[in-house]
């Protein structure tokens, strides 16, 4: 028998590089 | 053979290695390797805090730190903004209708079996802003 492992589970953000420019309102 | 290279990999994030379980905004469960272009359209429509931009890759260079890197420079958002980044040249960008492509495909998929293409000057890559970035 082959006990489950937990699998990491990542959130969808996690991989979309943050580029956020400076912005002046 | 290929000259073996005696310059350990700086550690990638792990969520980039195939068959990493990702989710998405609504909880379904997808792989890294199936995720489309929808997938982070959708994700981001249902975020309360974030945006997706369009990224355009205006300029690739080798990084002058070290030859693992390399420096994008991207033209972010509707008021282009100019954002460069110095990631490792493995390291893979989500390019709308198109997937992971990364400055050096082979080696994304040497070490993170990521399906990958090359990432090429005018590709418009996927990022994120905020929502209410003011």
């Amino acid at each position: 028998n082959v006990e489950p492992r937990s699998v990491p589970v990542f959130p969808w953000h996690s991989l979309v590089p943050f580029l956020a420019p400076t912005q002046s309102d | 053979p290929p000259p073996s290279s005696t310059v350990a990999p700086p550690a990638l994030p792990p969520y980039f290695i195939k068959g990493s379980i990702i989710q998405l905004a609504d909880g379904e469960l997808k792989r890294v390797e199936d995720l489309k272009t929808e997938d982070f359209i959708q994700s981001a429509e249902i975020s309360s805090e974030l945006k997706i931009d369009s990224s355009t890759v205006e300029r690739i260079e080798g990084s002058h730190t070290s030859p693992n890197f390399a420096v994008v420079q991207f033209s972010v958002g509707e008021h282009r903004a100019q954002v460069s980044v110095e990631v490792l040249v493995e390291y893979p960008f989500f390019v709308f209708g198109q997937g992971w492509s990364s400055c050096c495909p082979d080696r994304t998929t040497q070490l993170l079996e990521l399906p990958c293409t090359k990432l090429s000057v005018g590709d418009v890559c996927i990022s994120l802003t905020l929502k209410n970035l003011k």
